[in-house]
């Protein structure tokens, strides 16, 4: 039991090792401990908690800054942009939020830019049908751009409340991928200058330090307004997302937790550093 | 190579001053500091303690304390336990000649490649003038047997799917009909699950009674973070896992999760993935990704 002792060099190091493994990054983990260290230097600990939930105010203050509901335009169609690195699980996080936008009454679309992947389209089909979605395709081999274009289009003419449109998964370092992004970015703007009006990167929850880099280079090439971190009904605990939050400036604002599309729920700072330690 | 460990250690190194030898004191920070390149590497911290202990196990060994160009002696052997903690060079597949299949079940995390990768090792296989047979046995996810399709039919090789069914019935009568139609391997394609998740891993378990594969492999996300000791160890102690394939690695993930899933899973990395084309698969080579891993 720690009541009654002074923080020690075994104590901090306990503290390190369940922030590191929760993939919150080495040098944000180091300056967390550190601040715990001046903090309780020659006091004795009262309780067990004490030291957690020092760290857990720290964790909430560098998360919770930022409103995390979803962008809406000022006349719809709000237009959201999906955008993310291979697998890590946009196709269904579009499915989610098609269900949540579905069941608050909302009429929604959703495009399929992916036109690479194989049966990519075909799986967002089905999505689309399972939430009652209207669902706007050129096929697969399309140009992504295109799609993009002609579901913004076709959202303004039936009255549309919520695009999403689903890209392919890329890798942040293929120049070629990154600028077609861009590319679907300023196709969609030049039907509706504010659109898209969200663009939320979605994070594969089992991701290490990659995931800033990852956000930093697809805020560049699509200004990111959100993260979605998906998996985390596994055991993975996401912890990148705070060195995002607070370097590059983007609020999570969903979590994915399961493979069902009703497997979302909307960013809980508090819940997320709950189980950061669970 | 090494340049991110260069760097670090070299900033370590200038800190020791004019002196030629170093104290126990410079060796704590020297191994202070490949500690902080692991971590940022993504390799699991239980991980980077074994690493580091057998780094100091081998620095002491060395009498590093009265070496004349400790610098020099640290880099070799930091690169000597990489490699030896990667390795071995193992990308060979025991083809079965009793029952006349040979049978190949790829498992993982969701996301992690594994249909794409069994396109992969199909295409290989051709090269290798074998005729396997790609299975579709992710019935779960939308589209997964259509995208299985789509790749198979991209490289000619052939699908065996069934309209319904459980995945464990689908398996075996699908290692049935590769032995009665001349198939010599099977690549069986399964869903995405989280080791936690019980039913999911019976069935996997199921799926592997029912076949008995003669290869098992782990298909990981090149980018996985400290959670890889988790569920390698979730599948690891499930069943004998026969090798590891690392997807995604032509990013900039510095890949510690490949030297995390080694030391938990204890069997070779056969490939890596370096793209979304069924070309690209590479056999893994410990020192590429030693390097790479120390930045
Ligand atoms: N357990 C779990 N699985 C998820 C979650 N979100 C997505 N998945 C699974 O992750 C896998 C990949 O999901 P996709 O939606 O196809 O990912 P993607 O980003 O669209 O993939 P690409 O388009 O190929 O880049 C699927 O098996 C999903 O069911 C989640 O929150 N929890
Ligand atoms: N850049 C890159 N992408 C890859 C690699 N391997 C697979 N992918 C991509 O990763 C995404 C997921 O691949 P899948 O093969 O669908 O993954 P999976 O493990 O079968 O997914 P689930 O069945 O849902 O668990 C797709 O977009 C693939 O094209 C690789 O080595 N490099
Ligand atoms: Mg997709
Ligand atoms: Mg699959």
């Amino acid at each position: 039991t720690l009541v009654g002792k002074t923080i020690d060099r075994d104590i901090l190091d306990s503290v390190l090792e369940v922030l590191i493994e929760a993939d919150i990054s080495p040098v944000v983990a180091e300056a967390l401990v550190s601040e715990l260290e001046a903090n309780y230097k020659r006091t004795v600990i009262e309780s067990e908690e004490q030291l957690t939930t020092f760290l857990k105010e720290k964790l909430k203050e560098q998360l919770a800054s930022r409103p995390c509901d979803l962008i809406v335009a000022d006349k719809p169609p709000t237009v959201i942009l999906i955008v993310g690195v291979n697998g890590s699980g946009k196709t269904t996080s579009i499915a989610k939020l098609a269900w949540l936008l579905r069941e608050d009454g909302k009429k929604v679309m959703i495009g399929a830019c992916d036109t690479f992947r194989a049966a990519a389209v075909e799986q967002l089909r089905i999505w689309a049908e399972r939430t009652g979605s209207l669902f706007e395709t050129k096929g697969q081999g399309a140009d992504p751009a295109a799609v993009a274009f002609s579901a913004t289009e076709k959202a303004i003419e039936q009255g549309v409340d919520v695009l999403i449109l689903d890209t392919a998964g890329r890798l942040h370092t293929n120049k070629n991928l990154m600028a077609e992004l861009s590319k679907i970015k300023r196709v969609v703007a030049k039907k509706i200058p504010e659109a898209p009006h969200e663009c939320l990167m979605i994070v594969d929850g089992t991701t290490g330090q990659n995931a800033l880099v990852q956000a930093m280079e697809f805020k560049k090439a699509t200004d990111v307004t959100g993260l979605f971190v998906t998996k985390l009904d596994g055991t993975a605990k996401g912890g990148v997302v705070i060195r995002i939050h607070r370097e590059i400036d983007i609020p999570v604002k969903f979590i994915g937790v399961g493979e069902k599309m009703e497997n979302i729920k909307p960013f809980d700072a508090g819940d997320f550093v709950e189980a950061l330690f669970s | 190579m090494f340049d991110n460990l260069q760097k670090g250690l070299s900033r370590v190194f200038s800190g020791f001053g004019r002196k030629k030898k170093i104290t126990e004191e410079d060796l704590k920070e020297t191994l202070r500091e490949i500690r902080k390149v692991l971590l940022e590497a993504d390799v699991a911290l239980s991980v980077v303690r074994e690493f580091l202990s057998k780094v100091e196990e081998k620095a002491i060994g060395a009498d590093i304390l009265k070496d004349l160009k400790p610098e020099q002696t640290i880099v070799g052997i930091i690169n000597d336990v990489l490699c030896e903690l990667m390795g071995p060079v193992d990308h060979a597949i025991p083809y079965n000649t009793k029952r006349g299949v040979t049978v190949v079940m790829m498992c993982g995390l969701q996301g992690s490649g594994k249909t794409t990768t069994c396109g992969k090792l199909a295409k290989w296989f051709v090269k290798k003038s074998n005729k396997p047979l790609l299975v579709a046995a992710d019935l779960q996810r939308p589209g997964a047997v259509e995208q299985l399709r789509v790749v198979g039919e991209s490289i000619g090789v052939s699908v065996y799917s069934e309209e319904k069914g459980r995945p464990q019935k689908v398996c075996q009568r699908a290692v049935a009909h590769a032995i009665d139609k001349g198939f010599d391997v099977v690549i069986l394609d399964t869903a995405g699950r989280l080791a936690i998740d019980e039913e999911l891993m019976r069935e996997l378990k199921d799926i592997h009674d029912l076949t008995t594969p003669e290869q098992v492999y782990l298909v990981c996300d090149g980018m996985l973070g400290q959670d890889a000791v988790k569920s390698a160890k979730g599948f690891a102690d499930r069943f004998e896992i026969d090798g590891i394939i690392m997807t995604k690695l032509d990013g900039d993930a510095r890949g510690g999760a490949a030297l995390t899933v080694k030391s938990v899973v204890g069997k070779p990395i056969k490939w890596i993935g370096t793209g979304e084309k069924l070309e690209a698969l590479e056999e893994f080579h410990p020192d590429r990704i030693a390097s790479r891993i120390l930045g």
